[in-house]
């Protein structure tokens, strides 16, 4: 069986809401070590992928793996009702059809149990091959939001050009053109307050608009506004979010939770003519 | 712009 205790419900409220408007299903893939889920969007675009870490559990127990599936509009629902401090304890015996939640208030007036049914999904697990990207972008996850938003009011794709003197995110449409440079900033690990700004607290210290930028080899992609859009639901739960791309490859995006794991996107890049 | 990639080409299932 598993049986696993969340000290925070806002965690896996944020976690569902930043997946579930680009997958409509899939296997949660429990085992001793912690909860991990991975699948595309229907159009074989963007990969959405998570872990939950047992050590980030308050308690934590799987005796076998378990492959849970599990419908994200069905989970959103249920974790609704539950409050952001609410602690989570989800509950799935052996062989079991249904995956139990039981929510507790902090000071344990108020305890709520709620179940799904789970389905039985064929959900094929893709490969993902290890490798070292040739530039990875850190910057704060509200300030990639801001970008992705701006971006979006003229066009459907961004450029991203990373090279020596910074990156620079593009984009044009009927209306016009605009971009953004970041020059690297090694502010972003910076504790100590400044003018640039704070976020919004947690830990780093991290600059509002700073950006660091390790770079191997200049890169040039295009991407869809869209799903980088659609990634950014995932800005609540990390300070950061880390871009790693390499030409020609799938972007990597990645929003750390806390010490319990990462959110973690992939997307194709556009393909030239 | 160009044409949107498909992750499939990169990744294969297991």
């Amino acid at each position: 069986m598993l049986e696993a205790r969340l000290l925070q419900a806002s965690i896996l409220k944020g976690i569902v809401e930043s997946v579930k408007d680009l997958v409509r299903e899939a296997n949660f893939d429990c085992s001793d070590s912690g909860i991990s889920f991975q699948a595309m969007d229907e159009s074989n675009v963007a990969l959405s992928s998570f872990l939950l870490r047992a050590e980030g559990f308050e308690t934590y127990r799987c005796d076998r793996n378990l492959s849970l599936g599990v419908r994200f509009s069905s989970l959103s629902k249920i974790l609704k009702c539950a409050n952001n401090d609410d602690i989570v304890v989800i509950r799935a015996e052996d062989d079991a059809d249904v995956l139990n939640f039981v929510f507790e208030s902090p000071d344990e007036s108020k305890i709520s149990e709620y179940q799904i049914k789970l389905l039985d999904i064929d959900g094929e697990h893709l490969s993902i091959p290890e490798q070292e990207f040739d530039c990875v972008i850190k910057m704060s996850s509200s300030e990639f939001s801001k970008l992705c938003r701006d971006m979006t009011l003229l066009g459907q794709t961004v450029v991203i050009d990373a090279a020596k003197e910074g990156v620079k995110f593009s984009t044009y449409g009927d209306i016009g053109a605009g971009s953004v440079l970041y020059k690297h900033s090694s502010s972003i690990d910076d504790s100590s307050s400044g003018s640039g700004g704070k976020g919004r607290g947690g830990s780093g210290g991290m600059s509002a608009r700073g950006c660091s930028i390790e770079l191997r080899e200049p890169v040039s992609l295009e991407l869809s506004l869209k799903y980088l859009n659609n990634f950014t639901k995932a800005a609540p739960l990390s300070d950061y979010v880390v871009i790693s791309a390499s030409n020609e490859i799938p972007v990597m995006v990645q929003f750390d939770v806390g010490d319990i794991g990462y959110i973690r996107y992939y997307l194709a890049p556009q393909i030239k003519d | 712009a160009g044409l949107q990639g498909r992750l499939d080409t990169f990744f294969k299932p297991v």
